[in-house]
């Protein structure tokens, strides 16, 4: 563990704990992709049947329960929660994410490390999440207006996924066999997904005025 | 031979 991981894994938690908080406290998940959350559910329970055959670490352990019971909690009340389901916007979120399922799966039979039931699973897991964040970005176009807690959640996601490339950075020079490319090159493609995001996000807080996308 | 670590990344 170093302390860019560690700051990665932290801004991961923290982006969680604002779409929590948002939508505990507003009632309303206005603003945020259902598709997008549901990906990332398929995501940490594809990516996490090794919580069952590797012990690495109690943290370890802790922070994968964390990040599928919140995924699957988040998925949960938008779909089902009286208030909240009401507020979500259903016709902006169009982006058909099951193509998106569909090319990771087809990419992970391809581009594995192993061949074995895990490891695809955990290839399809590094390229779903890469582009999981895609029906959420296309919302915030669509809808122009971005709220703050929303803005906010979205910050920190790119936020550690800076983090984690800094922290392979430091792996790669640091440990004699560090060699995740999967990991690292679709790493690099998550984060650049965020570009365009995190322009229009420093634009507004050096303004301090709302943000706002362009149509 | 090396044997490939355990994913240690969440």
């Amino acid at each position: 563990m170093n302390i860019f991981r560690l700051a990665g894994d932290m801004t991961h938690l923290l982006s969680i704990l604002v779409l929590l908080l948002k939508i505990y406290a507003t009632k309303s998940c206005s603003g945020i992709s259902r598709k997008t959350q549901e990906l990332y559910a398929i995501v940490f329970v594809a990516r996490y049947l090794d919580l069952f055959t590797d012990f690495i670490s109690v943290y370890n352990t802790f922070m994968k329960v964390v990040f599928i019971a919140s995924s699957l909690a988040i998925v949960w009340c938008m779909r089902f929660h009286p208030m909240v389901r009401r507020s979500y916007d259903r016709e902006l979120d169009t982006f058909r994410h099951y193509f998106l399922v569909g090319a990771s799966f087809a990419l992970a039979l391809i581009l594995h490390e192993k061949f074995t039931v895990q490891e695809i699973f955990w290839a399809f897991s590094i390229y779903l999440e890469a582009v999981a964040i895609l029906p959420q970005l296309v919302l915030l176009q669509r809808s122009g207006n971005v709220d703050n807690l929303t803005g906010q959640y979205i910050f920190f996601l790119g936020a550690y996924r800076a983090f984690y490339i800094l922290n392979w950075i430091y792996r790669y020079l640091t440990e004699p066999h560090f060699t995740r490319w999967i990991a690292c090159v679709s790493g690099v493609v998550q984060t650049a997904l965020y570009a365009d995001f995190f322009y229009y996000y420093f634009i507004s807080w050096k303004n301090n005025s709302k943000l706002k996308l362009p149509a | 031979c090396y044997q490939e670590p355990p994913k240690d990344e969440l």
